[in-house]
């Protein structure tokens, strides 16, 4: 059973602790600012208005027994780094703390961190991806060139059979699954399986061959 | 060929922006903060510092000729909900804009935003997840309940075969790929690849089930 000790309650932070703790892990959020404090009194099993730089304070708080903590301040720099500095201190196994910048992530990483976040970046790199090629709704990176992409099926190869399309064949793209509605997955589909407008396609794939494929299906 | 234009240059807007621009398309980006749109110069077609709510600039900056918009407009509510209106009513066919809460993207929803984004809450949700089973690497919602994930191979399945583990008669998760070292992926990984440290299993199943295949073998 699992306790987490988080510091910083913007709109990451309290996303982070909200849900951990709707999850129905226990959660002792810290932030300075009382305001965000009694914004998610409800979210969070404590939560506590204090200064996370202070290593009194965080001794004083019991922080040092948890076994995972999260740093999600943003914008200044030299707190998350030094609270990041003392957590890791104070002995806490795992650390995750989001960074705003490369640079920002790279000290992070060099004072011992164990998981950096780059919350906006990769978002917008995921929103980019999206917005080069019309017709990814999500993806995940496997590797730098290889994804798992959800593509919803166009105009051009609806009514056709996987058979026909011959997408591996063709582009070396690799039709894993087809989601079809809120709740039909089919894993794989059967070759045979006629595409229907609304279908969803999750291939995998480089990026690359992706990008050839829709091009291609326009 | 699609061009873009991009209004407020902060972490998530700014990585927006040269994502697009270094994938070789059009970018205007306009942010009213001097600094930032010094900082970005370099990364993107065009910038200017300019005020976004103002409909006579966004006029004579021609904004109105972009198929693309995207407003990432953070603590500002106000000015990002001003922005995305006078975008939709100079005739953009596709506006995104990020929202900082739940209100924020109500409201720009409501106001004809194509597509509203919670970047800090998304990898928040990603990464509480992430939290709650360790073993996750990152996962791709297919529907609520269904997910691609990536798992790292604990030490207890690490040295035998898929076959032995026969992981999709017990618990329902079907393996589709792994993952060994940077660059190699086996898709599929044949049933009698044994399983190495370092392995990451890419699997297709409930989350519920994922839970129970986790637990079952930590
Ligand atoms: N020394 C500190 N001790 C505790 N909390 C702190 C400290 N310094 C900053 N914080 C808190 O960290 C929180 C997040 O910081 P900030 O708003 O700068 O980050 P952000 O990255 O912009 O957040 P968001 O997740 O909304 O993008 C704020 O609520 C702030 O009060
Ligand atoms: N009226 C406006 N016109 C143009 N740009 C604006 C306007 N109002 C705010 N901006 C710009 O929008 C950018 C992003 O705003 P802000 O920093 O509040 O958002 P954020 O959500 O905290 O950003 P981040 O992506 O870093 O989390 C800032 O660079 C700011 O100068």
């Amino acid at each position: 059973i699992k306790e987490f000790v988080l510091i910083g309650l913007g709109r990451f932070g309290s996303s982070v602790a909200s849900h951990l703790h709707s999850m129905g892990y226990e959660v002792l959020a810290i932030d300075i600012d009382e305001k965000r404090v009694q914004k998610n009194k409800d979210f969070c099993t404590h939560v506590v208005q204090a200064d996370a730089t202070d290593e009194q304070t965080l001794r004083a708080l019991g922080v040092a027994n948890f076994e995972v903590a999260i740093v999600s301040i943003g914008h200044d720099m030299q707190a998350s780094i030094l609270v990041a500095l003392l957590l890791k201190d104070l002995g806490i196994p795992r650390v995750i703390a989001k960074a705003s910048s490369d640079v920002h992530g790279k000290v992070l990483k060099r004072i011992g961190v164990d998981r950096v976040i780059f919350p906006e970046r990769d978002m917008a790199i995921k929103l980019a991806n999206h917005l080069a090629i019309d017709n990814i709704i999500d993806y995940l990176e496997i590797t730098p060139d290889v994804s798992i992409v959800e593509v919803s099926a166009t105009p051009e190869i609806q009514g056709q059979t996987l058979r026909e399309l011959d997408i591996r064949a063709k582009y070396d793209v690799n039709i894993v699954a087809l989601r079809r509605g809120v709740t039909e997955v089919l894993v794989p589909p059967g070759p045979d399986e006629v595409i229907r407008p609304g279908d969803i396609l999750i291939a995998l794939a480089t990026n690359e061959n992706v990008r050839r494929w829709q091009e291609a299906t326009r």
